[in-house]
């Protein structure tokens, strides 16, 4: 294992036990920033953990990421290990990060489906889904983000157990989707939500599950310009930036509807590289620029967040 | 350990709504065992599919002789994973 996280490779993908060891290593260098917190245990038991980088205070305003809810979308995991990287090198010296960090806490997922990123490392690299088995099926794993109580169970999820879609018996029936919704609800404080996927270079934001548009649409829409300026801005990336359901499709009992309707105006989904190369099997030489550009609009939704407050 | 041997990814672009209608019945055929990386979601927008080898010629036919334009967007899946995992254990090392 690296000696330290300056040693440690960004630009090549790792396995769970060693991104859970630079989780511990990044804790061990920057204690008077960055803590672990376990907020749950996956269907087969792996601990769940958060990063929390924190000026300190307490109950802070905060800003939740998270990578790696669909496991086979390798190149989130890799670029939340980035992430986690940048806010400790650049909490000081970047004006920007710094009055983030001012005012408000950092949390950061960044295995948020650890049994089914294993099951990507081990037996089968397309794997999408969590790991739990349900008594009523044949097949196994719910898709977690069709999971959450936001018109859970409606069209756009699919009731079919062996569908990669699949939305699980009941809202929550995950306990890596139960994990975070007992985390958001017990900290009650957070203002912006970001769940970051792949492929195909868009900047989400609600609904998924109906075409009513949100209350707040026009302001996510113009954080979304902005968010997508600042990423292409480096590499040139093109994005498109709408609500779910009128840039993609149908998609019920998703995450950011569910963050949304809890209150957290400023609720985002990312969907990485890649343009139609490489999909998800992405080659590692494009974590880097991958993690470098979605930062940039990253950062433009946290000082938003900052500035607007609510 | 699942293999992706002989899999292929097919890159498919509905051009108008009947098209679109196919496509979206191609989710509902099991025996074919098509994993959508993208989903179908609109006319231009690429559907992404993972077409394991078995199922590959059937569904070249179907899409053509339904006159839909399909390109090959990953030739061997299995080369990309293990290209992957090389990198990996090489990295370890």
């Amino acid at each position: 294992l690296p000696l330290s996280t300056n040693t440690f490779n960004y630009a090549t993908y790792h396995s769970l036990d060693e991104i859970y060891a630079f989780m511990d290593l990044l804790v061990a260098e920057n204690s008077h920033l960055v803590s672990k917190i376990e907020i749950g245990r996956s269907t087969e038991n792996r601990p769940i953990y958060v990063l929390k980088f924190s000026k300190g205070g307490t109950n802070r305003p905060a800003i939740w990421i998270d990578t790696g809810i669909h496991s086979r979308e390798w190149v989130t995991q890799a670029s939340g290990v980035w992430f986690a990287k940048k806010i400790v090198q650049d909490h000081e010296n970047d004006e920007g990060l710094a009055s983030v960090l001012d005012k408000m806490d950092i949390f950061l997922e960044i295995v948020t489906n650890p049994d089914g990123f294993a099951f990507t490392q081990t037996k089968n690299r397309m794997w999408r889904k969590t790991r739990s088995k349900h008594s009523n099926s044949i097949c196994v794993g719910v898709d977690p983000n069709r999971n959450w109580d936001a018109g859970f169970g409606g069209s756009g999820a699919s009731g079919n157990p062996c569908s990669e879609t699949y939305h699980g018996p009941y809202a929550n029936s995950e306990p890596e989707v139960k994990a975070i919704v007992d985390f958001v609800k017990s900290h009650g404080n957070i203002k912006a939500f970001i769940s970051i996927h792949s492929y195909s270079q868009l900047l989400l934001y609600p609904y998924g599950y109906t075409t009513t548009p949100v209350p707040d649409q026009k302001e996510l829409h113009e954080i979304s310009k902005k968010a997508v300026a600042a990423l292409s801005s480096l590499y040139g990336t093109k994005y498109k930036y709408g609500s779910i359901i009128t840039t993609i499709y149908k998609a019920s009992g998703g995450t950011i509807d569910w963050t949304y309707e809890q209150g957290i105006k400023y609720s985002f989904t990312f969907e990485l590289r890649d343009t139609g190369r490489y999909g998800f099997l992405l080659p590692a030489k494009e974590i880097v620029p991958t993690a470098q550009e979605t930062w940039l609009a990253l950062m433009v939704i946290m000082q938003y967040t900052v500035e607007h407050p609510y | 350990t699942e293999t992706f041997v002989g899999h292929q990814v097919l890159r498919i672009v509905p051009t108008n709504d009947e098209d679109l209608q196919k496509v979206q019945e191609l989710q509902d055929l099991e025996e074919l065992q098509l994993d959508f990386w993208l989903a179908p979601r609109g006319v231009g927008h690429p559907v992404d599919v993972r077409v394991p080898f078995p199922s590959l010629q059937p569904l070249k036919a179907h899409l053509e002789s339904n006159g839909i334009s399909y390109s090959i967007m990953i030739e061997d899946v299995q080369a990309l994973v293990d290209d992957e995992q090389m990198e990996m254990l090489r990295e370890r090392r």
